[in-house]
């Protein structure tokens, strides 16, 4: 449970890293 | 105690060291809004930094990014927003305008409220280039004494004191 819990938390932090370099045009 | 900022949660507590550049953009989102963009855009580069892991923080930096794109869109067409240079030299004008304000008072004996909240909201926008890049030498040291002078009239006129 600890490394699925670590899984999503992992991809929801990619998520917003990858909002943020589209947001300034990044990507 | 946790701070109310519209719109977004309750802050975290691992968020106070942004809790005055939000409060900024707000302040700013109809006086300038390219400087409230750039205010909410280093809160949440420097959020992510120091947390974006537990669950709280982020629920916190998802709707702040919310705010963020919506703020985007709301200024498409907006070159200080479209380039980040054009925005760099912006919030650093508007930035180095505050401050000449607050050290023209400063220099004239005139100690104020208003004027500590520029050499303060000064300090603060100088953070907010950094997501630019490294902040320049000059720069380095306008926020330095932009900052320890906003703390040192605060206190002075807290104490009934002159500052000197």
């Amino acid at each position: 449970t600890g490394s699925l819990s670590a899984s999503v938390a992992s991809t929801e932090q990619d998520e917003l890293s990858q909002r943020l370099a589209r947001l300034r045009d990044q990507v | 105690m946790a701070t109310a900022l519209p719109g977004l949660p309750s802050l975290p507590p691992q968020f106070k060291p942004i809790q005055h550049h939000l409060r900024t953009a707000q302040e700013h989102d109809k006086r300038d809004p390219v400087v409230a963009y750039y205010c909410r855009l280093y809160s949440i580069q420097t959020g992510m930094k120091i947390d974006s892991k537990s669950p709280e923080c982020r629920k916190f930096l998802s709707k702040l990014m919310d705010q963020l794109e919506t703020l985007k869109k709301q200024l498409a067409g907006n070159e200080s927003v479209a380039q980040e240079v054009v925005g760099n030299a912006h919030v650093e004008n508007y930035a180095l305008k505050l401050f000449l304000y607050a050290d023209s008072e400063d220099r004239s004996g005139r100690f104020h409220k208003n004027m500590i909240k520029s050499f303060y909201t000064s300090s603060l926008l100088l953070d907010v280039l950094s997501v630019f890049g490294e902040l320049t030498e000059e720069n380095l040291q306008h926020r330095k004494y932009a900052r320890w002078k906003a703390t040192y009239i605060h206190n002075c006129l807290k104490n009934g004191e002159t500052p000197q």
